[in-house]
C-alpha cells in the first residue's frame, strides 16, 4: 500500500506549526 | 494515541521510552523493565514535535541514560516478539554529536526514509561516559539485503564519513552476552 513519507526539511518546518507547540 | 484533525499523520505511531541504569549494574531483564518508563506517544508530526520540544536533548542527559523510540506495540527489549529474530546497527559517536545525529535519525525513521517495509522496529540513543551510541533496530537479522539497505540509509541520514565503523549485532547475541554493544 501507499506509505506516508516525509523528508527532513518538511518535518523540520513543521516544528514551528502552531499545532506543534 | 490518535492523529487529530488538521495534523499530519505518520505512517506508524510511536512510543518514546527513557531508561537510566545505575553505573556498574549488569543489565538484567527484570531491572531493565523496572528502569524504563514511557515519556509519551504520538501518531502525527505535530504530536512528535510537541513531545520532543519538552524533553531534554541527549547531550543534556547524564551517563547511562537512553532514549528508545519504538513503534507503538513494540517494547524496546530483545525479547519482544517483533525484536527476537532481529538485530541492530550500532554507531559509536564521539561526545558532542549525539543530539544532532539522534534528531536526524528520528526524522528519517518517522518520515519512512529507510524504505524497508515493516522492518524497522525502533531507534535508541545511549549516552555513556566516554562516547555516545546510536542504534537502529530491525526485525530480521538474517536478511542481508534489508540490513545493507538500513546501513546505507543510516550512513546517509547521519551524514557519516565513509570510514565510519558500523557494527551489526543480533539480539540473540545480545541476550547471550547480556550486553547491548
Amino acid at each position: 500500500g501507499t506509505r506516508i513519507i516525509y523528508d527532513r526539511h518538511f518535518l523540520l518546518n513543521m516544528r514551528n506549526s502552531p499545532l506543534s507547540q | 494515541v490518535k492523529c487529530k484533525q488538521g495534523e499530519h499523520q505518520l505512517q506508524y505511531s510511536y512510543c518514546l521510552w527513557f531508561s537510566r541504569r545505575t553505573p556498574g549494574n549488569k543489565a538484567s531483564s527484570s531491572n531493565y523493565e523496572q528502569n524504563i518508563k514511557i515519556m509519551g506517544a504520538f501518531a502525527s508530526v505535530e504530536q512528535f514535535w510537541t513531545l520532543y520540544s519538552h524533553i531534554a536533548r541527549p547531550c543534556d542527559l547524564t551517563s547511562s541514560s537512553d532514549y528508545h523510540l519504538f513503534k507503538h506495540g513494540i517494547k524496546p527489549m530483545w525479547e519482544d516478539e517483533a525484536n527476537k529474530k532481529g538485530g541492530k546497527w550500532i554507531v559509536r559517536l564521539r561526545k558532542g554529536l549525539a543530539s544532532r545525529l539522534w534528531e536526524n535519525l528520528v526524522l528519517a525513521m518517522l518520515g519512512e526514509q529507510f524504505m524497508v517495509g515493516e522492518e524497522i522496529c525502533g531507534a535508541v540513543v545511549s549516552v555513556r561516559f566516554a562516547e555516545d551510541i546510536i542504534s537502529i533496530w530491525n526485525r530480521t537479522a538474517s536478511d542481508n539485503a534489508i540490513n545493507i539497505r538500513v546501513r546505507d540509509t543510516l550512513q546517509r541520514v547521519l551524514n557519516l564519513p565513509p570510514n565510519t565503523i558500523m557494527e551489526y549485532k543480533t539480539h540473540t547475541d545480545s541476550l547471550k552476552d547480556r550486553s547491548s554493544f
